[in-house]
């Protein structure tokens, strides 16, 4: 049956830290992986460099190789995994 | 598959590893359990071998932490980052690191593994049947004391089969106090408790003194996590309360209310409204197995693979009957090339016979010399972990299956199941191995009865171990025997007569005189020359109805005394005669 009332939606303490921008966790995803640097992801072109580490991370991990921020990759970057990077040391 | 840069490997083969602390989410037997296997995962197809510790620095220094822990890499909270390792090397290179943030199962939800009881150790079985109703979880109904106990079977009703669920009322673990349970109330930093507590701590582990005072006495345990732990929230480890009041409204269960991502919650005090305390419920949690043989791979120098399939790449996924994947293999054997099969996994020290270190940390083993002077020993170990509702036709494989006293037996993994010929029991079991021969590694690879002597030999690795009954000569090695480096396992035994033995090994047999327990000059003899049209990378060999068996993933085929197949079944059915 239908609730009678819309759900509340509450924010719990300690997760006050979740609600990055899907811009924002693709940005901290690709640098913690090494899938691109610091200076890239804050870089003014930073349009430009996202794709090229977005192939790039598409290509390791077997997704398709869009350049886009699209929703497989999304749910990729939220899936459990290693701490270890993917590129690099 | 990919290496790290310079491929880095280990300069030596018999590597050592040692688990500083553990998870409260899991009993301890069953995480050694579970790092034993992820370990076998790579001895099994390469010459390393790996020998558990339980002092000193070891090549694998294996630990669970949460956020900062002490490596400059921290974890996340729940879910996201699971664990990580660090490549082969000296010092923090090498080690495994796991994130005590997780929910830690097995890979599909809660394990709960009882102590004393009448069920041997057995896990929960879940739900079960209590005076007519039904129960999830841990319950303290039909007792007194408050101790929260499980049915190990679908119902206690019919069966009375119950244990006892962890619980700090009735065992700590870790810190100094031998396991002694819980004292409540006690008094730390002058304040009285009646829980246990992360007060003083910074790594939020739950813990509480084990006598009245621990400002006088300093006696400590951890705290094990009760079946209702809840993961992660702002109070990770406590149980849940029910019913709890949130938003006015009163919940006897877990909920996902007031969340968008449909995680179950719950309170951890009667009101969620006045206190705001709260986690997650247990869910499938993730396999520590699966998880610690990907990590155990990065420590003997494996990169991610972009291979969805293999073990090493980099995302979580739960695998039922897990078998390593063609490019892990490829990968480890680039490094440490393929040697002659596996090589043998030392057993864990029997407890009854060395000094057991007191944990200090966390349920780490102790870190100091001294201590391990005046370390106590733990109480010997709990029997070995049988669960009587773990059916021997679920299993798709068996670490050996011989005859023994007429009765086949089925060995897996610590525990085996029999089934005899002459009585139409059907399968008898499961029992535990370390009962029935003491001193025996839970993992064997093959056994045979002296047909004269009725003696019992069993193999794993290079070792070989004899029974007189309940008397044990052993471990030896198989080169005692005769038998030289390029058998890694022993496959199978054919009992012949005259007390001749038929020992099977990759591609090759050696005939065993077991009087003299030396093989006969003139082997090892190509197995196919005499036994053509069987498997020759056969997982088991034995003798049974006078008929050689060869039994390789779900087949099995049978010769006849003149080496003729006669037929080719399924190891499930025409040999378990599972229904």
């Amino acid at each position: 049956p239908l609730q009678a009332q819309p759900r509340a939606v509450v924010t719990f303490p300690g997760e006050l830290v979740r609600g990055l921008s899907d811009v924002e966790l693709a940005e901290s995803y690709l640098v913690r992986f090494g899938y691109a640097t610091e200076g890239e992801a804050r870089t003014s072109s930073k349009h430009v460099s996202l794709a090229k580490a977005l192939r790039k991370m598409q290509k390791q991990l077997g997704l398709e190789e869009t350049g886009q921020l699209d929703a497989s990759t999304l749910e990729a970057m939220q899936a459990p995994r290693c701490g270890v990077p993917d590129v690099g040391r | 598959f990919l290496t790290f840069e310079g491929d880095l490997k280990w300069d030596h083969t018999d590597l050592t590893y040692r688990v500083m602390n553990y998870s409260p989410d899991l009993d301890r037997a069953i995480i050694d359990d579970a790092f034993m296997r992820a370990f076998k995962v790579w001895s099994d197809v390469t010459p390393l071998t790996f020998t558990q510790i339980y002092s000193g620095e070891a090549d694998i220094m294996i630990m669970f932490g949460t956020q900062e822990h002490g490596d400059g890499y921290p974890f996340d909270g729940k879910d996201g980052l699971l664990a990580h390792a660090f490549p082969p090397g000296r010092g923090v290179q090498g080690d495994a690191h796991f994130d005590d943030d997780e929910f830690w199962t097995l890979g599909t939800g809660l394990v709960v593994k009882t102590r004393y009881g009448n069920a041997n150790g057995a896990d929960c079985h879940f739900p079960f049947v209590f005076e007519g109703r039904s129960y999830s979880r841990c319950i303290t109904e039909g007792r007194t004391d408050g101790l929260p106990w499980c049915a190990t079977t679908a119902s206690y009703d019919a069966d009375k089969t119950y244990g006892f669920c962890p619980s700090e009322l009735l065992y700590t673990q870790g810190g100094n106090s031998d396991g002694s349970p819980c004292v409540f109330p006690f008094v730390f930093g002058g304040v009285s408790y009646d829980a246990c507590t992360t007060d003083g701590r910074s790594d939020g582990y739950r813990w509480c003194a084990t006598t009245a005072s621990f400002d006088q006495d300093k006696k400590y345990g951890f705290c094990p996590n009760r079946d209702t732990a809840v993961v992660g929230g702002n109070s990770q480890g406590d149980p849940c309360v029910f019913p709890f009041t949130f938003l006015g409204e009163s919940y006897s269960t877990c909920t996902s209310a007031g969340r968008q991502d449909g995680k179950l919650w719950c309170a951890t005090t009667g009101s969620y409204d006045a206190d705001k305390k709260w986690g997650f419920c247990p869910d499938r949690g993730y396999s520590i197995f699966l998880v610690a043989a990907h990590e155990f791979g990065h420590s003997l120098g494996l990169d991610h693979s972009s291979v969805r399939e293999a073990l090493m790449y980099p995302m979580y996924r739960y695998v039922e009957d897990f078998q390593l994947h063609a490019d892990d293999v490829r990968g480890i054997q680039y490094l440490y090339g393929r040697g002659s099969g596996p090589e043998p996994t030392a057993p864990a020290p029997v407890p009854t016979q060395e000094p057991q270190p007191v944990p200090t940390e966390a349920g780490s083993a102790s870190t100091t010399e001294e201590e391990e002077e005046e370390g106590t020993p733990e109480p010997t170990a709990e029997p070995s972990p049988v669960d009587p509702s773990r059916d021997a036709c679920m299993e798709n494989k068996f670490d050996a299956i011989t005859e023994i006293n007429g009765e086949l037996h089925f060995f897996k993994n610590g525990k085996y199941w029999t089934r005899s010929s002459v009585w139409k029991s059907g399968i008898q079991g499961a029992f535990s191995i370390a009962d029935t021969w003491p001193g025996l590694p839970a993992v064997i690879d093959a056994a045979f009865q002296d047909v004269l002597t009725k003696r019992v030999f069993f193999f794993a690795g290079r070792h070989f171990w004899v029974f007189s009954g309940k008397s044990l000569l052993g471990p030896r090695g198989i080169e005692k025997l005769g038998i030289g480096k390029e058998a890694g396992r022993i496959a199978g035994a054919l009992q012949r007569g005259r007390g001749k033995v038929l020992l099977f090994s990759g591609e090759n047999y050696w005939r065993l005189d077991v009087k003299v327990q030396r093989v006969d000059k003139g082997y090892p003899r190509a197995t196919d020359d005499v036994f053509t049209g069987v498997p020759l990378d056969a997982r088991n060999v034995f003798l049974y109805q006078d008929k050689y068996h060869f039994c390789q993933g779900h087949f099995c085929w049978r010769m006849t005394p003149r080496y003729q197949v006669d037929r080719v079944g399924y190891l499930k059915y025409d040999i378990l005669q599972c229904p």
